[in-house]
């Protein structure tokens, strides 16, 4: 069965439309098929695969709240062979207050991710979320098995974690089970930056092996590639960053299969 | 009386704590009395100002939720006279359903303000804001004359500033209709990335005279103050950072006094 990993971290600005979107080009790039899913209505996702997402078009606002098929608004992310997109659109900003009366609404995107995956051929499905622990975020936790936590190495970091943990394990115990925290990935690593090791050990400590090796740098050229619809994969494949997050994507995929 | 302003943008990790703290340092040091309002339940704002912030300490939570008057949480922030500071704690994250029965919940944090600004002394109140914009936000937005927006230069910050504008416009329109956006500042400016100066030019031709000359740069000195529970004026006074946001501050204050 495909994994599917939501990409939650309620701090702003951490990397997490980067990682899913870096992730999963470069788990495209060596022969998986992967999906990435924006759940955040500002888009940025659907922008970084260069996948239209102007409002009003299909969207996961669609899928969420009027029930449509996840199918009917995938779309292959141009340019990215194996890669494909279910964009976000601003529409989804009203989902929160429209979906408040609807019964099981933390359920909406597991059940159409589950009937969409009975007949989808897709090894990875990524889900890109806002920085908030709002319905939105918890749908992506209901319809996930994992979690995969990118953690800025900046001091502010650390203040959002328990929160983020908290809420995951009440998802888990509340909504779906088999919910766990299975990735850590340190972000934005700039060692002129005193505290960034301090950040990044205190992660280990606490999370122990479930912290990839694999840290990204902080790298203006990743910051450069959103803006001409690329991943840094395609953008600038030879750089520090595009190798780190083909790294950290080959130690995610080698850790699905050990016990 | 004093001016109110509220940090708003829900794209994450783009500087809005930053801001809010070192701006209130900065107008601080120049002798004007400044409160820093801290609505978001990361508590950021809190741990910069180094104001404990345990969950179930005094906090926004009491003010927002349980109706308690503003004065009750104010505390100083030590080592800075004239700064005080309003903090949160991660109660405030149940402050969105706990509300969603109460009537006038928009209007919670204006109520609590005003009644505070009746007796206390102070002449700049800033309020932190969660990367949402939700009912913490909009709270936040009722509650203020201005709004001032960090962008950050990077290719995302202009994705989600229409909606934000939508936003405030909607809430100038159904709740408080002398709120304005009266200061973008550009922050985490870095020149070696490619789009930087684009994003900046960009802003400016949407945003005419509202944009703030000063801009801030990326500085990692600006990343490392919070750690030692510091503004960037306490931590490195010549650094870049903090020449930057004094520079801020004060180009914020003479706007004030013009029409
Ligand atoms: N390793 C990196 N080096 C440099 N810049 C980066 C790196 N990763 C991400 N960025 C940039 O930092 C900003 C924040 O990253 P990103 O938008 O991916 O974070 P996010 O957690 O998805 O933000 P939000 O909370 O708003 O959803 C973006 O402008 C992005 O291009
Ligand atoms: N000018 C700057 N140079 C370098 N780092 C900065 C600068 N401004 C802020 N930072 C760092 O970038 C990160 C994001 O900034 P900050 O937390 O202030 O943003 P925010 O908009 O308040 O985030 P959130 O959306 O989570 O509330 C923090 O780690 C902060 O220390
Ligand atoms: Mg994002
Ligand atoms: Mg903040």
């Amino acid at each position: 069965p495909p994994r599917v990993l939501t990409i939650a971290n309620q701090k702003g600005g951490v990397g997490k439309t980067t990682s899913a979107v870096n992730l999963a080009a470069a788990l495209s790039q060596h022969g998986l098929r992967a999906l990435v899913i924006d759940l955040d209505p500002q888009g940025n996702a659907s922008t970084a695969l260069a996948v239209p997402h102007a409002a009003g078009s299909p969207s996961m606002y669609d899928v969420v709240v009027k029930g449509k098929p996840l199918g009917d608004v995938v779309v292959a992310a141009p340019d990215l062979p194996g890669l494909c997109c279910a964009p976000a659109t601003i529409d989804l900003a009203g989902a929160e207050i429209e979906l408040v009366p609807v019964v099981a609404r933390e359920m909406r995107l597991r059940k159409a991710l589950t009937s969409y995956l009975r007949t989808a051929e897709v090894d990875y499905v990524i889900i890109d979320c806002p920085p908030s622990l709002g319905l939105l975020t918890v749908n992506a936790l209901v319809a996930a098995q994992e979690v995969l936590i990118p953690v800025q190495c900046e001091y502010y970091a650390l203040e959002g974690l328990s929160q983020l943990v908290h809420t995951i394990d009440l998802v888990q115990t509340e909504l779906n089970p088999e919910l766990e925290i299975s990735t850590l990935l340190l972000t934005m690593y700039d060692a002129r930056t005193k505290l960034a090791d301090a950040v990044a050990e205190d992660v280990r400590a606490h999370f122990g092996r479930r912290v990839l090796d694999t840290i990204i740098p902080r790298s203006v050229r990743i910051s450069e590639a959103p803006g001409f619809g690329q991943t840094i994969l395609s953008y600038d494949p030879g750089s520090r960053g595009a190798r780190a997050y083909v790294q950290a994507a080959a130690e995610l995929a080698a850790a699905a299969v050990s016990p």
